[in-house]
């Protein structure tokens, strides 16, 4: 099961179409291993980043260095993932 | 019985694909479970046939799934379907539309990429096909229709999220709707389930330009939003691919459109704005709630214009 301890998923809002292109560069850069969860698609409308935990001080540099907003949507994607499974568990006992 | 299944759970393919069988069980004279085909790596692909007699009617067809780690979308697909059973005989709509047409429904459309959700990555999307001369696995399965296919808006890159795949229909999980929908000859709508975004999508995503029957779908679009909103407030944006997110080729309902099917929609499902498509287990019944309203004025809206 692969983990994704400390991966945050940063929800991102492009100002103009020059920040849109510097977020489609930046889904680009395949040693950052980011993904997005929804496409930058126009200025204003928010885009969803999932930044792994390694890369997360370079994607945030590049964010702010270009005054792109963004704000934390997910802290840490493996709690919600541990939580998931801990009520599916506790669902399927509850089914038996 | 299907009773004792939680649907405000998440579910293996397997507890899936054990509560369907229940559900026919439950349902004999209503649903019958088919198979369409198989995934790339051999599992079965189950559609379950909802019908009351009759040979090859009109009919609409629903799939979610098709990116696997969307669970919500199977989610509510489990409880959708469940619904359908529940009200035929009880709501006048649901009855009216199974008394004339038949409803199919592919709940894991990617059982390939979704078993792999559970087994070892709870955030891959794609199937699990393997790409010559590529150490990246899978292709998207909204980029390999064979509807503006291999544009801008689907990636070559074997390892993008949005890879298209090597040609058209070269994913046996959407070879086998093709062929089903060929094969049926008269599916007068398709509604694919994907989420988020709060989106209820037509054509056209591999072109800017309107559908034929753009003005319908819209406002048909807008009644839908409209009374799925009434429900819990949740707002939808609606109208064509390209002109409500971008451009995307090679996707489900461009495909079904120009094959005939005009009533092509895909709803992009509830985004709080906190998970992503990583919605609690809490959100599965409101979620399911809130779209089963607007799924059938679209589904009330292909009986009343008949084709």
């Amino acid at each position: 099961q692969q983990l994704f301890v400390g991966d945050q998923v940063l929800r991102i809002t492009a100002r103009d179409e020059e920040q849109i292109a510097l977020l489609r560069v930046l889904g680009q850069q395949a040693e950052l291993q980011v993904d997005f969860w929804c496409d930058p698609t126009s200025p204003g409308h928010p885009s969803d980043l999932r930044v792994p935990f390694p890369s997360l001080p370079a994607v945030k540099i590049f964010l702010e260095s270009h005054s792109i907003s963004y704000s934390v949507m997910i802290e840490d994607v493996q709690e919600l993932l541990d939580e998931e499974k801990k009520n599916m568990t506790k669902s399927r006992r509850t089914e038996r | 019985s299907t009773s004792t299944f939680d649907f405000a759970s998440y579910h293996t393919i397997e507890e899936i694909y054990d509560w369907m069988d229940v559900l026919v069980d439950d349902h004999p004279n209503l649903i019958s479970k088919i198979q369409i085909g198989q995934s790339y790596e051999n599992r079965p692909l189950y559609v379950l046939k909802f019908s009351t007699g009759g040979s090859n009617r009109p009919a609409i067809w629903l799939d979610t799934g098709i990116h696997s780690r969307e669970w919500i979308t199977q989610a509510t697909g489990v409880w959708t379907a469940n619904k359908i059973a529940e009200e035929y005989g009880q709501d006048p709509s649901v009855t009216a539309i199974l008394d004339s047409m038949d409803i199919f429904f592919e709940i894991v459309t990617n059982p390939d990429g979704f078993a792999f959700t559970h087994s070892s990555n709870r955030l891959w999307r794609k199937t699990r096909s393997i790409n010559a001369g590529s150490d990246c696995i899978g292709v998207d399965p909204n980029r390999n229709w064979d509807a503006g296919f291999g544009g801008s808006g689907s990636s070559s890159d074997p390892c993008s999220e949005t890879y298209r795949g090597p040609y058209a229909h070269s994913e046996s999980e959407v070879k086998a709707i093709v062929d089903f929908i060929r094969g049926h000859g008269n599916v007068k709508s398709v509604i694919s389930i994907h989420s988020y975004s709060q989106m209820l999508l037509f054509p056209y995503g591999y072109k800017r330009g309107p559908a034929a029957h753009h003005q319908e779908l819209n406002e048909l679009a807008k009644k839908a939003v409209s009374d799925l909103a009434a429900m819990y407030g949740t707002k939808y944006t609606y109208g064509s691919i390209a002109d409500t997110i971008y451009l995307a080729d090679g996707t489900t309902i461009d495909w079904t459109y120009d094959n005939g099917v005009k009533y092509s929609f895909t709803f992009e499902l509830r985004d709080t704005g906190r998970y992503g498509f990583l919605l609690p287990s809490t959100q599965i019944i409101p979620t399911a709630t809130e779209t089963w309203p607007a799924l059938l004025d679209i589904m009330v809206h292909v009986l009343e214009n008949p084709y």
